[in-house]
């Protein structure tokens, strides 16, 4: 029997969408979450450099995960614009890495275009 | 040919955490029978990790960005007023459809067009405690007061900050099960479908649990089956290596309550607390199934009844370094989803499928079931043929 291949879930960034609507509201910063969401937008930024922009980051990014029966791939974009590309890629090898400690991306090209 | 009642049980929270899933700790004897009568999806995904978002897709059967429902502050019947709801559907197939607790996100409960009546409003419910909505306790109600009204003071009584100034994390009072709106709500669930016994239109009834979702709160029977329990907290406090930043957030569910410092560290102790805290409440929530259940079959309605239970959600307890849901990782988007059909063959009860499933094939799988045409909106699959051939 043919069965689906993979199921989808995506989550936009940053994960604060249980309170703050699109745009993420302003105030949000003076609240005791103010240094929490500084503390991941540091990370953010360090790990994308010049790529950063705020306005991306708070209110435009989405990531976009497929899980297949070996692998767990997320693609983070800009949900606004179809055409935009992919800023930043996950790969879970779930045969070798269940709890999904390394992102295997990076040394995977060929699988992520696969199944991009 | 009579059509099945339908049972929708929906959990809000719950992780597979669950003796039928191979939980080692946790007591859920009454989910874990439902599955041994049952198929057990092993590998079922929400499509959003968050509740209004993954509500909204099950019981629209569409995805979250096709209906356009991406946080918890946009109302699916706004932005879709013509798009037709799984209880919505039924009707027009001749169900009554009720509900009892939360099976829509809170707010956006669609009462016109999806609800065909209200949930059991008899004498009986009258004698049950005034409906309570969170903790029993006075002090934890007066620290729950006095931390909202300073929110409210501060930023105003309509900014998107309803999660701030909130009580305690977790609360156990030694009382009845439906001193707590669960079991409240079970009661009048149970009290709902006596009445509609009576009738001779086939029903759908939602049952839906708040808990596990904090704040953690039950009966004190709940937290003390967790006495002698040896709760080993994960191993994996970092995200992924080479992971996605924006993948990650700073549990920002959790350190909205009162008792759990703003930044820095879980201390052990506390983390230790606060997973026996949600085990105690996903067993409040397993016992009340239990007592649905019992009354289904003394209803003598069981065999006709197609029972279906899942939950919104997974949830991070401390995995990755996160407490909650809201991440696109395996353990905050991997669900619980148990099948009993009337029909099922014997050979499936009790059996475990691997097969993938998301939650937005639900919708299409239950008019399968009940014999009713699939609305062209819906994006889901039916999973009909795993409830006979599982492999």
């Amino acid at each position: 029997m043919e069965w689906k291949t993979a199921a989808f879930t995506q989550f936009p960034s940053p994960a604060l969408r249980e309170w703050a609507a699109n745009p993420l509201s302003k105030g949000m910063r003076e609240t005791s979450f103010g240094p929490l969401l500084e503390e991941v937008e540091d990370r953010i930024k360090k790990q994308q450099g010049d790529k950063w922009n705020r306005d991306l980051f708070e209110n435009r990014l989405m990531g976009y995960s497929m899980r297949t029966s070996q692998y767990r791939f997320t693609v983070w974009k800009d949900y606004t614009d179809t055409k935009a590309k992919p800023i930043f890629f996950e790969l879970y090898d779930h045969q070798s890495d269940p709890k999904e400690t390394v992102n295997i991306a990076n040394d995977n090209p060929n699988l992520v275009a696969q199944l991009l | 040919i009579e059509k099945p009642n339908i049972l929708f049980i929906a959990i809000d929270d719950l992780r597979p955490e669950l003796g039928a899933y191979g939980s080692e700790v946790a007591i859920t004897p009454n989910m874990d029978a439902l599955a041994a009568e049952g198929l057990l999806f092993n590998n079922a995904y929400c499509q959003e990790a968050i509740c209004s978002p993954s509500r909204a897709s099950v019981m629209t059967g569409a995805r979250p960005e096709t209906i356009n429902v991406i946080e918890n502050f946009s109302y699916f019947r706004d932005l879709n007023p013509d798009i037709v709801t799984l209880p919505q559907h039924l009707q027009t197939a001749g169900y009554e459809t009720v509900y009892a607790g939360k099976i829509f996100h809170p707010g956006y409960t669609d009462e016109e067009l999806s609800w065909s009546r209200k949930a059991y409003s008899g004498p009986k419910v009258e004698e049950m405690p005034e409906r309570v909505r969170g903790y029993v306790l006075a002090e934890n109600q007066e620290i729950f007061r006095k931390n909202r009204a300073e929110v409210i003071a501060k930023y105003g009584e309509n900014a998107p900050r309803n999660g701030l100034g909130k009580g305690p994390a977790y609360e156990f009072a030694d009382a009845p099960d439906n001193s707590y709106e669960d079991g409240h709500n079970t009661e009048l669930a149970i009290e709902t479908m006596k009445e509609m016994a009576q009738n001779d239109k086939p029903f759908f009834l939602g049952l839906g649990f708040l808990k596990p979702h904090l704040e953690w709160i039950a009966p004190k029977k709940y937290w003390d089956m967790y006495e002698d329990v040896d709760l080993q907290l994960t191993d994996q406090h970092e995200g992924p290596v080479n992971g996605a930043a924006m993948g990650l957030h700073a549990s920002f569910e959790l350190r909205a309550r009162a008792d759990i410092p703003n930044y820095g560290d879980i201390e052990e102790e506390q983390a230790k607390n606060l997973k026996r805290a949600y085990l105690a409440t996903v067993s409040y929530v397993d016992a009340q199934i239990g007592k649905m259940l019992k009354a289904l079959e003394e209803e003598g309605l069981r065999d006709n009844t197609i029972i279906m239970l899942w939950s919104d959600h997974g949830w991070h307890l401390g995995d990755m370094g996160i407490w909650g849901k809201a991440t696109n990782y395996e353990i905050a988007t991997r669900v619980p989803l148990i099948v009993s059909t009337p029909n099922m063959p014997d050979a499936v009860r009790g059996s475990k499928t691997n097969a993938l499933v998301e939650l937005v094939d639900m919708y299409p799988t239950l008019c399968e079931l009940a014999g009713v045409s699939i609305p062209e909106s819906v994006e889901g699959q039916s999973f009909k043929p795993l409830l006979t051939n599982p492999n």
